[in-house]
C-alpha cells in the first residue's frame, strides 16, 4: 500500500 | 502605511475562493514589490504559495514590510461583500493590529468599508527550490477540475501517469477502477483548450483526490492549469491570476511504504 508523504519531508524551513 | 487598490476586484474575490477550503489562516507578507502569502494546509500535505505583484495593482504603497496575519475564513465573509466589479483596496497602517478593506462600485456612488482584525501568526516557511520537472503538462482548467471529480468517485487516490504519448488520470476503488486518457492536443482554434507536454522522461506518481479537489476551487482564476511533476517530488498544480501572478498548489506524493 501507499503512505501518504509529508511536504515537510521535501522542502526544508526557511 | 501599505495601500493596494485593484480595480479587477474579482480577481482578489477568486484568490480567496480558492485558499478558504485548504487554509483556515494565513500571513499576506506585503513588500515594495508586492504580496506573498505561503502556507501549509494542518496535516502538512500540501503548501499553497501566493503572488500578486505590485505591478498588477491600480495602486500600490507599502512603505515598510509587514506581515498582515488573517483569519482566511472571515476575510472571505468579508470579500463575499464586494460586488463581482467593484474596485478593491487592502488598507493597514504600520504595525497595525487590524486592516481595512474598501469596495467601491465603478461609478463611486457605493463605498463599504469593512475593518479586520489581524493575527500574530507563528507560521513556518518552507524553501522551495527551483526545479526543473520531468513534465510539465498544460491542460484546461475546467478539463482537469471535471477528470478529478470523475475519478474521486472511485477511490482515495488518483494515479497521473505522464509519457511522450500523453497523461493518464487512473483512480480504482470498490466500484471499479476509472482511467482518463489526454492525448497532445494536434491543434486548436483557442491556445486555452490545448493540452501540451513537455517531457524530459515519463513520470507516474499517486496523489490524494481530496487535496487536488481542492486545489480545483481555483479553476475561476484562469483557463488553464499547469501540472508539474518529478520522480518522488510534490507536485506542483499553477493557476495564473490574470497578469498579477499566481496560486501555485503543492502535494506531497504518496509512496510504497
Amino acid at each position: 500500500s501507499k503512505k501518504q508523504t509529508s511536504m515537510t519531508h521535501f522542502f526544508a524551513g526557511t | 502605511m501599505f495601500e493596494a487598490r485593484l480595480v479587477q476586484g474579482n480577481l482578489l474575490k477568486k484568490v480567496l475562493e480558492s485558499l478558504k477550503d485548504l487554509l483556515t489562516e494565513a500571513s499576506w507578507d506585503c513588500a515594495d514589490t508586492g504580496i506573498q502569502l505561503q502556507a501549509m494546509d494542518n496535516s502538512h500535505v500540501s503548501l499553497v504559495s501566493v503572488q500578486l505583484r505590485a505591478d498588477g495593482f491600480d495602486k500600490f504603497r507599502c512603505d515598510r514590510q509587514l506581515s498582515m496575519g488573517m483569519n482566511l475564513t472571515s476575510m472571505s465573509k468579508i470579500l463575499r461583500c464586494a460586488a463581482n466589479d467593484d474596485i478593491i483596496t487592502i488598507k493597514a497602517q504600520d504595525q497595525a493590529d487590524n486592516v481595512t478593506f474598501v469596495f467601491e462600485s465603478p461609478n463611486q456612488e457605493k463605498v463599504a468599508d469593512y475593518e479586520m482584525k489581524l493575527m500574530n501568526l507563528d507560521q513556518e516557511h518552507l524553501g522551495i527550490p527551483e526545479t526543473d520537472y520531468a513534465a510539465v503538462i498544460k491542460l484546461p482548467a475546467a478539463e482537469f477540475q471535471r477528470i478529478i471529480k470523475d475519478l474521486s468517485q472511485f477511490g482515495e487516490s488518483v494515479v497521473i501517469s505522464c509519457t511522450k504519448e500523453g497523461v493518464k488520470f487512473s483512480a480504482a476503488g470498490d466500484i471499479g477502477v476509472g482511467n482518463i486518457k489526454l492525448a497532445q492536443t494536434a491543434s486548436v482554434d483557442k491556445e486555452e483548450e490545448a493540452v501540451t507536454i513537455e517531457m524530459q522522461e515519463p513520470v507516474t506518481l499517486t496523489f490524494a483526490c481530496r487535496y487536488l479537489n481542492m486545489f480545483t476551487k481555483a479553476t475561476c482564476l484562469a483557463p488553464q492549469v499547469t501540472l508539474s511533476m518529478s520522480p518522488e517530488v510534490p507536485l506542483v498544480v499553477e493557476y495564473k491570476i490574470g497578469d498579477m501572478g499566481h496560486v501555485r498548489y503543492y502535494l506531497a506524493p504518496k509512496i510504497e511504504d
